[in-house]
């Protein structure tokens, strides 16, 4: 089972078109492994990525450097899934009885 | 069905057997049609809910297309049992089916679903092996015949938007695009995504409007009002390629070119900052106002014959 611990979710907000295009040239760096959960529209829409642990360092770094805002819309992203396995399997706990 | 918990997430057989305890309960109006199996060799099962007649016209919605966005195939389950439900309740719903059947493709991609719930969360893509790469499936939202292998959509079997070795390469797809085709009478057909909050007609591959443009924007704006009415969820509209971005070999993009007008893709909400690990405690209320964007959609198909 592919674990996520570590791995941010950064909310990326470009400032304009040139800002649009350097967040569009992540796409490339496959090095980065990168999961674009909401790809770049235009500049009025936040990019969502899923950047793992490995990379989180580097991509920080070429943001920053760039001067691109970005927040942390999942600290991690591994106790989200966990939390949501949680749910489910008490969910199904208490559904049991009745079916 | 009564007691099954619309507000949780649910693995693949529990969806299963909600949809044959639905046909079971409701024999002149629930059927399943299995339009063809998986590349794993899952049913590819399609609810059918009609009131009689044969090749009605027919309205087509799916959710789960892409396997992670969760709240889709919830929200689906959802809509199978409401039109149950009301029909013969809701004047709308019982008008509609009186003449119309809809058919609903919950788990549109099964073997990426099952893959979600026991070995990567994360995962969005079909599951067969691409030959000469280590890499798996393909992108089922990219693979159809409608600007197949052009910009907005990947080569590479490793990219999340990998296209496939060819359009309807992908038996998920293939086995719709056969459906439809054999069909003949499809009106509208609603394939339903998250996350980000929009309503989208075609096209995605190209910049040329679409015939029906203006009736198609004007829709989806009464569509996207009323979901708002409910619990205030903005959504934006417009074409694809002019609202987010270029894609090719998209779904609606093909059904419109077959020629059913009223083809729309939804992006379900987060509005918050879960994105696909939607809380599942916010099923039930995506699930509600996407309801009435989505009854929009199917009056307007069932009081504009064509």
């Amino acid at each position: 089972k592919e674990t996520f611990e570590g791995h941010q979710v950064l909310r990326i907000v470009a400032k304009d078109d040139v800002q649009l295009s350097l967040i569009k040239d992540l796409e490339d760096m496959i090095e980065f492994e990168l999961d674009f959960w909401r790809g770049v529209t235009d500049v009025a829409t936040p990019v969502d990525i899923r950047v793992p642990m490995h990379s989180l360092q580097s991509v920080k770094i070429y943001l920053e450097t760039q001067d691109v805002e970005y927040s942390i819309m999942i600290e991690d992203l591994q106790v989200l899934l966990d939390e949501e396995q949680e749910e489910m399997e008490s969910a199904a706990r208490v559904a049991e009885p009745r079916n | 069905t009564d007691s099954f918990d619309f507000s949780r997430y649910h693995s693949i057989s529990e969806i299963y057997s909600f949809q044959d305890m639905l046909v079971a309960e409701n024999p002149n109006l629930v059927s399943k049609v299995v339009i063809g199996q998986s590349y794993e060799g899952r049913p590819l099962n399609v609810l059918k809910f009609s009131t009689g007649g044969t090749n009605r016209p027919a309205i087509w919605i799916d959710t789960g297309i892409h396997s992670r966005e969760w709240v889709t195939q919830a929200s689906g389950t959802w809509f199978a049992k409401k039109i149950v439900t009301d029909y013969g309740r809701d004047p709308a719903v019982t008008a509609i089916l009186n003449k119309m059947d809809i058919f609903l493709e919950i788990v549109t991609n099964p073997d990426g679903y099952f893959y979600t719930h026991t070995s990567n969360r994360m995962w969005r893509k079909t599951r067969k092996p691409n030959s000469g790469s280590s890499c798996v499936g393909v992108d089922p939202n990219r693979n159809w015949d409608a600007g197949f292998g052009g910009p907005g959509a990947s080569s590479n079997p490793c990219s999340e938007t990998y296209r496939g070795p060819r359009a309807h390469s992908e038996s998920e797809v293939k086995s719709i695009v056969d459906f439809v085709k054999s069909h003949g009478n499809f009106k509208a057909f609603i394939s339903i995504h998250s996350y980000s909050q929009m309503l989208l007609y075609p096209y995605g591959y190209t910049t040329t409007p679409a015939k029906d443009q203006a009736e198609l924007h004007n829709l989806a704006q009464r569509a996207i009002t009323d979901l708002a009415s409910l619990y205030g969820t903005r959504y934006r509209f417009g074409s694809i390629i002019n609202t987010i971005y270029q894609a090719s070999g998209g779904t609606i993009d093909w059904t419109y070119n077959q020629g059913i007008k009223y083809s729309y893709t939804f992006e379900l909400r987060d509005t918050g900052r879960y994105g696909f690990i939607l809380p599942a405690n916010q099923i039930i209320p995506t699930a509600e106002e996407t309801w009435l964007a989505l009854m929009d959609i199917m009056d307007h198909t069932f009081k504009n014959p064509y």
